[in-house]
């Protein structure tokens, strides 16, 4: 059986919105360390990677692994109806039809429950291995939203160079270029507004700004994004959980 | 012209 409360319904919520869009039906694998997802997206050039670990819970047990075979957007639509903080438990039983969501709202006698309907879902697991990436750099995530979304009014590309120095994110399109260079610094005070190179090789990648529109949603999960690069393989976005992770492989646009 | 490499080309099974 699986019991799972999250302190605060907003995790839950926010990791849902950030995939939704990416992958409609997905397997929420539950174990004893805690709740894995891995899934691509319809066109197989984004694949969704989280991992909620059990020390997010304020109580969590699972005596087994559990599949829950979920609706995406089904599941967002029940999820909304809880209140940012309320206590969200997730309840299943050993072979589940269902999942029950029970929202407590801590300031009222309240309990909300849903059930959502699973389903039977059909997806490989994908084994990637850890590999030796060119760069790997940190940076607020939301001037990462940022800069994603500026330059996707220009190009359906961006182009990500990355020295020991610098970062340059390029678009070129049709009405015009832009361009946004970050240099690396640290910010003793706001640890959340550094911004750090690691350099192995300098990397020049190009991505598609409508995966990258997607990738980006995750960004209220995190002050930070770590975004690992090598040339010509997928680029690895994650954003960190208190315990776990959410992370997007982006296979990378070459040049014809 | 840029092509979109699909992840097929580098995880197995995708």
């Amino acid at each position: 059986m699986l019991e799972g409360k999250f302190e605060e319904a907003s995790l839950l919520k926010k990791v849902v919105e950030s995939i939704k869009d990416s992958v409609q039906l997905c397997n929420f694998v539950c174990s004893e360390h805690g709740i894995t997802v891995q899934a691509v997206d319809d066109s197989r050039v984004l694949l969704v990677s989280l991992l909620i670990g059990n020390e997010v819970f304020s109580d969590y047990r699972c005596d087994r692994n559990i599949t829950l075979g979920v609706d995406l957007k089904s599941f967002a639509k029940i999820i909304r109806c809880g209140g940012n903080d309320d206590y969200l438990t997730l309840i299943a039983e050993d072979s589940p039809d269902s999942v029950t969501l029970v929202f407590e709202d801590k300031n009222s006698d309240r309990i909300s429950e849903y059930s959502l309907k699973l389903m039977e879902i059909d997806n490989e697991f994908l084994k990637i291995d850890d590999m030796d990436y060119d760069s790997v750099i940190k940076m607020p995530s939301i001037d990462f939203q940022k800069i994603c979304r500026d330059l996707s009014t220009l190009s359906e590309s961006l182009q990500i160079l990355i020295t020991k120095d610098s970062i340059k994110f390029m678009a070129e399109g049709e009405t015009g270029n832009g361009s946004v260079i970050l240099k690396p610094r640290t910010d003793i005070d706001k640890p959340e507004q550094s911004i750090t190179v690691k350099l192995n090789n300098a990397v020049n990648s190009t991505f598609g700004l409508k995966y990258i529109a997607d990738i980006v949603k995750g960004t209220s999960l995190s002050n930070q994004i770590v975004i690992k690069i090598s040339n010509r393989t997928p680029a690895l976005f994650e954003y960190k959980l208190q315990s776990g992770y959410l992370r997007f492989y982006l296979a990378p646009k070459f040049e014809d | 012209n840029f092509r979109q490499q699909s992840l097929a080309s580098f995880f197995s099974g995708a």
